[in-house]
């Protein structure tokens, strides 16, 4: 699991039985008492509710939903208890609804009506790329596992001025041996920082942030029956590459790590002239040995969304 | 590409945490992805009384940590640059 903090925004991404939507009440609670921002709502409709700027909340529909806790068992009480919090939320089922490997989404209308000052510019510029994997190649799942002993609370504090730290130092290996380090091409030359944790006795999860400013984030549970491996990015590809690179080529290098049977690719852009999203649209023999299965685009607000399901041939 | 000196340029590591987790009952990968912007960009974050600018990344650590305790996450590492802070989590 990842959170990245900017000045203005986070992204939680969280995996197992983990209460995502259940730091909300807290998180908002600093932010005003701290911060001094204040986030709620402004129309008597809305009392007791926020509007932040905008607000996503995603998941690939679970393999064992019934092993969730509270309201994260149902997507449906997921976007109630969304709803109660913010105010002109949508929620999407995206895919196909009969088969088990749907997306959902949830979205905030953008706040327009926020104080803000005339310099303060938008970055029209913003866009996500998301690859969810399942049915991972055994063999490439396998360079996710790990050896190393659990240790004792006592152990590990006799250890802690002598030894290494063997968890992210693992991580730091299977980053290396795999190349997810170089999913990019940093032509540029970018800033680059890494980390990265290989968790006992399998799985691994891993930070990656370029220019300081963008991230690209790996997680990967690699059991076989529930094998599993997700990447994120919102890196400029174009910027860091010089132009040299493309997100079709960043998309086969991660699938040429994991190779899994079932793939959903998505993308959100600000306008369909995002070269990312126009080439993307166009995908159909660019990604060897898989076929395209759906493709969807949605309209939401001041956003564009580009969901596509591909499956091994 | 990695380097060897990306092991040591952590801001924050808890390795009692990386020694003693144990993940065999891991069993569900796909994540709940939650995305929150406050402000539509950085500039447009308001400053206070005295022209000082609080912003997320203003908020301690030890704060971050109490939110993600009701998310069931712990902190493992914090990797901090210019522009953002990266949390590598528990689970």
């Amino acid at each position: 699991s990842s959170l990245f903090v900017c000045d203005h925004k986070i992204t939680l991404k969280t995996c197992g039985t983990t209460t995502t939507l259940f730091c909300l009440e807290e998180l908002f609670r600093i932010v005003e008492e701290e911060l001094g921002w204040d986030m709620r709502a402004k129309k008597e409709e809305n009392v007791g509710k926020y509007h932040p700027h905008k607000v996503f909340y995603s998941r690939r529909c679970f393999m064992f939903p019934l092993k969730q806790r509270s309201i994260h068992k149902r997507w449906s009480d997921e976007i109630e208890y969304l709803n109660k919090f913010f105010c002109y939320g949508s929620s999407y089922l995206v895919g196909r609804s009969d088969q088990s490997n749907h997306w959902n989404l949830y979205v905030t209308e953008t706040n327009k009506n926020m104080n803000i000052t005339d310099d303060c510019g938008e970055d029209d510029e913003d866009e996500t790329l998301e690859i969810l994997m399942t049915e991972l190649d055994q063999t490439c799942a396998q360079q996710f596992s790990c050896k190393r002993e659990v240790k004792t609370v006592e152990q590990s504090q006799q250890d802690e001025n002598t030894s290494e730290d063997e968890g992210h130092l693992s991580g730091y290996k299977m980053t290396n041996a795999t190349r997810l380090d170089r999913v990019y091409n940093n032509e540029k030359n970018v800033s680059f920082h890494h980390d990265a944790f290989a968790f006992t006795p399998c799985g691994y999860s891993s930070n990656i942030i370029m220019d300081e400013e963008y991230y690209y984030t790996l997680h990967v549970t690699p059991e076989k029956g529930w094998s599993y491996a997700s990447f994120e990015s919102n890196v400029p590809v174009r910027h860091v590459s010089n132009n040299k690179q493309d997100n079709i080529s960043v998309i086969n290098h991660v699938l040429s790590v994991f190779q899994p049977r079932d793939l959903c690719i998505t993308f959100f852009c600000k306008s369909m002239d995002n070269e990312s999203f126009k080439k993307l649209m166009k995908t159909s023999g660019e990604i060897p040995n898989y076929t395209k299965k759906d493709r969807i685009i949605y309209d939401l607000d001041d956003y564009h969304l580009l969901y596509i399901r591909f499956e091994r041939n | 590409t990695v380097t060897i000196q990306e092991l040591t340029n952590h801001s924050y590591i808890d390795h009692e945490l990386s020694a003693t987790l144990d993940s065999t009952e891991a069993f569900e990968g796909p994540e709940k992805l939650l995305e929150i912007w406050f402000f539509p960009h950085r500039h447009c974050i308001p400053k206070d009384e005295n022209g000082d600018m609080k912003t997320l990344r203003s908020i301690a650590v030890e704060k971050w940590v109490a939110i993600l305790k009701l998310v069931k996450c712990e902190v493992l590492s914090i990797k901090s640059t210019e522009k953002m802070d990266a949390f590598l989590l528990s689970e």
